[in-house]
């Protein structure tokens, strides 16, 4: 679903923090 | 499971993709939909994280979004 995808976006960005 | 291994999530992979085109975390994911790897949603976030510190791409903003590129 679209929410799943968010919400894996959203936790992928948060691994990537410092590196965005 | 019948529908594990139709895409691999590899670091070759995500290279191609990001050598053709810039993209966000959302297009990436959208390339490696765990229904297609047979992969579990954390599985799939940890390793697109280490591949895309490993593989250290350009960032550019586009349309106020990150999007990460690689050079040939």
């Amino acid at each position: 679903s679209s929410s799943e995808a968010d919400e894996m976006a959203a936790a992928l960005e948060a691994e990537l923090n410092d590196f965005m | 499971t019948p529908n594990s291994g139709e895409v691999q999530l590899t670091e070759e992979a995500v290279r191609r993709y990001l050598s053709r085109k810039p993209m966000t975390t959302k297009d990436l994911l959208k390339k490696f939909q765990t229904k297609r790897t047979g992969l579990s949603s954390d599985a799939t976030v940890n390793a697109l994280a280490q591949l895309l510190k490993r593989l250290d791409p350009e960032r550019k903003l586009i349309a106020d979004k990150m999007h990460f590129f690689l050079k040939e």
